[in-house]
């Protein structure tokens, strides 16, 4: 069960992790583009 | 670039399903020979029944500092590149936690010049330092130190695609805290700003290559005849160590060593940079590994094979001695060195001394000197600024692939993603907004898991305290 939980909270960081990386990334590729 | 995306295997484990995950292990996997035995528990290969896929697996007692554990676990899970050993899934079994993860049928490199005793070429050496360099371009992108880069650490599948592995040091940075202060890792490859306790920030992982890249070509790193402690302080006030013998290189090679080992770290090169150093840039394909790894491959078989027969033989010995491994997770033997930890923590192996070649070696856990917590204190610490990144990253190639193939095939995607109208408020966020959030995402992670672990114990503390006193009762009897 903790394993579960565990699982399922660094799953859904994960997942707001990587989402705000790409944005972050479209951002940074937006500005270069720009530049 | 496009090696990486072509080396990608074909049919990959990606994740363990979660009908798996409910199973009893030993009825998801055949647990096939011992790879290793760590600090802080047993590696083993064992066959994935349902895809037919050879696993690594570690079983770690469930005692040990949990902590430790769930942050290893937690970067790799946090990770998704062909240079980062991945993490399958975990499962409690009686008192010990497996951890599933991707097998590098060859082993670390170490492990390979070990087998082979003879130390690797420039070529051979360049190979594995771009993929090396890919992991670390990839692990620094998301703001992790790994801070335990050797040999032992770098494992190579049999394709010869280098891996990184072992993250139960690793750190991450935050916007907060730019730099750590922890003195960790292994002493002869530390960073003289990781020693010297002033802060240090990824490119500490980049001097720790360089002492490797002299490790593959010399058997081992500078100051390895020398006592650790001694080499601790020797590393700050000495210049930046070179080749023993520098005129057996090539200028290219030379020079992408003295561009990591640069003692200020603000005039260290990036991994991304590096990629581009003429060294690795012309660097031949894996395939300069194969007949490597092959030799490696045959030579460890042989050796399992004369064990096997002496172990029948004399039937009565049992090899579990008193050697200690590292917390590498192929077996590595008594010359490797261990990374060092404090006394207490998981690998608190410390002060085990090994006779070598005539010197001596200590065989230290992995050393810890501030804990993190400590850090979050630390005010003083500026924001470094990170490099600006001249070319697209290979990662980031590597994830608009995985974008696409998961677009593809998404039902078979179990990963969430945030509802579509989380992502418009992430959309409406300024940059700094995004960087703070992220930056906030490892402690929040870190609290909430901390919060549960607490509730567990206290569940887990009533039932464990009722059993030793019925056991205590029964010994009584």
């Amino acid at each position: 069960l903790f394993m579960k939980e565990l699982e399922r909270i660094v799953k859904s960081y994960e997942a707001y992790r990587q989402a705000l990386l790409t944005e972050l990334d479209i951002r940074k590729q937006r500005q270069q583009w720009y530049a | 670039e496009q090696v990486q995306l072509r080396n990608n295997p074909r049919r990959q484990l990606k994740k363990l399903s979660e009908d798996s995950l409910t199973k009893q292990p030993e009825e998801v996997f055949d647990v096939l020979e011992k790879l290793g035995e760590g600090s802080y528990g047993s590696v083993f290969k064992a066959h994935h029944k349902e895809t037919g896929e050879i696993v690594a697996i570690k079983q770690v007692p469930v005692e040990s500092d949990l902590q430790e554990i769930i942050k290893e676990i937690s970067i790799m899970q946090q990770c998704n590149s062909p240079h980062v050993v991945r993490y399958y899934g975990s499962y409690f079994k009686n008192s010990d936690l497996w951890i599933v993860m991707e097998y590098c049928g060859a082993g670390s490199v170490s492990d390979i010049i070990r087998q082979r005793n003879k130390t690797l070429g420039e070529d051979e050496i360049a190979a594995i330092l771009q993929s090396t360099l890919k992991g670390l371009e990839y692990l620094h992108f998301m703001r992790k130190i790994h801070r335990d880069i050797k040999a032992g650490n770098i494992l190579l599948n049999s394709e010869g695609q280098a891996k990184l592995a072992d993250f139960g040091v690793a750190g991450q940075l935050t916007d907060t805290m730019a730099k750590r202060n922890t003195v960790i890792g292994t002493p002869f490859w530390m960073a003289p700003e990781v020693i010297q306790e002033i802060g240090y920030n990824c490119v500490a992982d980049i001097w720790s290559l360089g002492i490797t890249a002299i490790e593959m070509a010399e058997g081992k790193p500078p100051y390895a005849d020398i006592h650790p402690m001694r080499a601790i302080f020797m590393i700050p006030t000495n210049p930046p160590p070179t080749f023993r013998n520098p005129e057996q290189w090539s200028e290219p090679f030379r020079e992408f060593v003295s561009q990591c080992l640069v003692k200020s770290p603000e005039s260290r090169a990036t991994a991304t940079q590096l990629l581009q150093h003429p060294f690795i840039k012309n660097s031949k394909s894996n395939s300069v590994l194969r007949a490597l790894i092959t030799e490696a491959m045959d030579l460890k078989l042989k050796k399992q094979e004369a064990q096997q027969r002496e172990q029948d033989a004399e039937d009565e010995e049992n090899s579990d001695d008193d050697e200690v491994d590292q917390g590498t997770m192929v077996r590595a033997g008594a010359s490797d060195l261990g990374t060092v930890r404090a006394a207490g923590s998981l690998g608190s192996s410390s002060g085990t001394m090994i006779e070598h070649d005539g010197t001596m070696e200590s065989q230290l856990g992995t050393m810890v000197i501030n804990s993190d917590d400590e850090e979050e204190d630390a005010g003083t610490m500026k924001r470094s600024e990170e490099t600006v990144q001249p070319a697209k990253p290979s990662f980031l190639e590597y994830f608009e692939q995985k974008e696409k193939e998961a677009n593809k095939n998404s039902d078979n995607d179990n990963r969430k993603l945030p509802a579509e109208a989380d992502m418009e408020v992430i959309r409406s966020w300024s940059v700094e907004e995004l960087r703070r959030r992220l930056a906030s995402l490892d402690p929040q992670m870190e609290q909430e898991i901390e919060e549960i672990r607490q509730r567990y114990q206290a569940k887990r503390q009533p039932i464990l305290d009722a059993i030793e006193a019925k056991k205590r009762r029964q010994q009584n009897f």
